[in-house]
């Protein structure tokens, strides 16, 4: 009787392996050269995944240096693709999004019972063996923040330059912008309307590319969430500040303007499921005042509605938006006097804030939430655009 | 579920601070 002999084709265990001389070309390929757009149709922070999984075979083989020595290197190429596209949208969210799921994964494949929870049994086969990566988790965390305050900064540097126009001077409400002749009505849906003018409609576009490129990076929705808020925040900042600099906008006609231009903005967030951002929140002083541009000011009733309407603005600024209001036509009027004495005493115990302007530089305090990821490493494919066949899977 | 390990060796990492600190020195070393 013969025996027959099966070999088994040996699995996949989700581990890469390299030779050190190949350090180099694998962090040139997979960071310092990459282009989002190349992985952009495979599983979302590919990159990530990859490096974790050189890591997890370098922990499998107990060498320590080779795993020091693809850490470092990795974090110091992200740092410098980082300095070198220090104004690219593109490439500020996808390090952001690899960075923060390298991160997640040495936490979720840490060993650490914490972390798993929520892992599958073959995820918790997958987790490191040898060591604990604690404080490079620290290093990329850092890493992270610095990351995305870079990004933030980006999207401010494009944003700012439109918001006044947008928010304040561009006639963005279909009924109003109906009645007038042809000219004007292209005009205010133009994108660009004269050097520096941009419309409602350009912001939304602008923030609707800004949501689309964090998306399809699988930058983390709670991270998107923190970064709109941000930018919301600094929206009606810089917004307020201009209201509370310029007479020519403290009008019934602008606050109806800005009320109908912060419901596009609120329609927005609802649309992209943003609602529990907190970015509605940080424009609340900015529609107290443009609620203050709209309510009647002239009796005591008046004074009062005022004062418990704008509990999210000081004194000073209720009081300065009062002053500069200018009416428009005769059936509006300017603000009496004794008006603003009289909201001045109601107000008298109020313990506001001296400055008038809001620091639109301010930044919230950033978190990364620990976010698993159900993706199991063996079912991962490497596409050969990246020229990493030089990589052995195990 | 799997079988308990060996405490896992804690790799030591400097800051990123310090890593800001090596790269300087290696690009001055670069033409």
């Amino acid at each position: 009787r013969q025996a027959t002999v099966q070999r088994k084709e040996k699995d996949f265990e989700g581990m890469l392996e390299y030779y050190k001389e190949d350090e180099n070309l694998l962090v040139k390929n997979l960071v310092t050269d990459m282009k989002p757009q190349v992985v952009s149709a495979t599983v979302p922070c590919l990159p990530a995944y990859i490096l974790f999984m050189c890591i997890r075979h370098a922990d499998y083989m107990n060498d320590d240096q080779k795993v020091h020595s693809l850490l470092t290197s990795t974090i110091n190429a992200i740092k410098k693709v980082l300095k070198k596209h220090n104004d690219d949208i593109e490439m500020t969210s996808f390090w952001l999004a690899n960075t923060s799921r390298l991160l997640h994964c040495l936490k979720q494949y840490s060993g650490d019972e914490a972390f798993m929870t929520q892992n599958t049994a073959k995820q918790n086969e997958h987790c490191l063996k040898n060591f604990d990566l604690a404080e490079y988790r620290q290093v990329l965390s850092d890493l992270s923040i610095q990351i995305y305050q870079q990004l933030i900064k980006v999207a401010e540097g494009i944003l700012q330059p439109m918001i006044v126009s947008a928010m304040l001077e561009n006639e963005s409400i279909p009924s109003l912008s109906g009645v007038k002749p042809m000219g004007y009505r292209k005009r205010s849906s133009s994108m660009v309307d004269g050097e520096n003018s941009y419309s409602l409609e350009a912001v939304i576009r602008q923030l609707n590319a800004f949501h689309a490129t964090m998306c399809d990076h699988g930058l983390d929705p709670e991270i998107i969430q923190q970064v709109f808020k941000q930018l919301f925040y600094m929206i009606s900042a810089v917004t307020l500040n201009n209201l509370l600099l310029r007479k020519d906008v403290c009008s019934w006609s602008t606050g109806m303007q800005l009320r109908y231009n912060i419901s596009q903005l609120e329609e927005w967030l609802r649309g992209k499921n943003l609602q529990q951002s907190g970015a509605v929140g940080t424009m609340e002083p900015l529609i107290q005042a443009a609620q203050l541009l709209q309510v009647k000011k002239k009796t005591t009733e008046d004074a009062r509605a005022i004062c418990s309407l704008c509990t999210s603005l000081s004194t000073q600024q209720i009081v300065k938006i009062l002053n500069l209001y200018t009416p428009l036509n005769e059936f509006e009027e300017r603000v009496t006097v004794s008006f603003i004495r009289n909201i001045q005493g109601q107000l008298q115990g109020r313990n506001d804030p001296q400055q008038l302007l809001l620091d639109f530089k301010h930044t919230f305090p950033v978190l990364f939430p620990y976010t698993p990821s159900a993706l199991s490493l063996e079912t991962l494919h490497i596409p050969a655009s990246l020229n990493l066949d030089f990589l052995t899977r195990v | 579920r799997a079988p308990p390990q060996r405490p896992r060796v804690l790799l030591k990492a400097p800051t990123l601070a310090e890593m800001d600190e090596l790269n300087i020195s290696e690009e001055e070393e670069s033409p």
